[in-house]
């Protein structure tokens, strides 16, 4: 028997942009998700420990595989505020999802067909980053927003006591600078494009800071740590940088 | 997009 319920459903819609489809690997210790996006340039990585979950339990391991574009249709009519319970029993075919709204009392009821996705196993080997960043998540969120509306990619640069974003296109350029007290080994400067950033920063509701952990060799990390686990964005970088 | 890495070039298992 599986059973967990999940107070912060809104993760979903932080991945819901990236991934259609994923398989939720279930254990006794928690859920995790690790997928490519649909246009191989980023990766999604989820945790989520079993001590995040009220309650939580799983007595042998099973890989649900859910369809992400119906679950977000089922947890945004739900709202904000309701939580989420994902069961199954030894029947690995069909899984029940359970929406309650705390403040209604409503409580929605599913029955869900497994889904077969056929996925590639991702290894994600442990990396040294030039520069681990946190920073409020949603100034983050206010910067991507606000540069993406009118140019694609951004520029990022980081000295020791700031991080600059910035960004050029048809119409000109545009930048935003944040103070931080992070460490780095050096400048660094690397360029990310804007669509994905924002992408990503749909999961600033999860956390209050988002650690940006950069390098100009390898995939760019943003992290933004839940209750109990985490939610991981990997970016391939750009070629020829 | 051009010029943009592919991201299972770093992480498929080999």
């Amino acid at each position: 028997l599986f059973h967990a319920r999940f107070e912060q459903a809104g993760l979903v819609d932080a991945i819901k942009d990236l991934i259609q489809d994923s398989d939720f690997h279930c254990r006794d210790s928690g859920i995790a998700l690790r997928n490519m996006d649909n246009s191989q340039v980023a990766v999604v990585v989820i945790l989520l420990e079993a001590g995040g979950f009220l309650p939580y339990h799983c007595d042998r391991r099973l890989n649900l595989g859910i369809s992400l574009t119906s679950l977000t249709k089922i947890v945004h009519y739900a709202g904000d505020e309701a939580t989420l319970a994902l069961k199954a029993n030894d029947n690995p075919d069909t899984f029940n999802l359970v929406l309650e709204c705390l403040q209604t009392g409503c409580i929605i009821k599913y029955d869900i067909k497994s889904r077969d996705i056929d996925q590639e196993h991702l290894e994600i080997p442990k990396t040294d980053y030039a520069a681990t960043i946190t920073i409020p998540s949603a100034e983050f969120q206010r910067i991507c927003r606000n540069l993406s509306q009118l140019l694609e990619s951004v520029a990022n640069e980081a000295s020791e006591e700031r991080i600059k974003f910035s960004s050029s296109g048809d119409i000109g350029s545009g930048s935003a600078t944040l103070r931080h007290n992070s460490d780095l080994t050096g400048p660094i400067a690397l360029t990310i494009s804007l669509k994905y950033l924002v992408n990503f920063s749909k999961a600033t509701a999860l956390s209050y800071s988002v650690t940006l952990s950069l390098s100009s060799e390898v995939p760019q990390l943003v992290e933004y740590k839940v209750e109990s686990g985490f939610a991981r964005f990997y970016f391939a970088p750009q070629i020829g940088e | 997009a051009p010029g943009q890495g592919d991201i299972g070039s770093y992480f498929f298992k080999k």
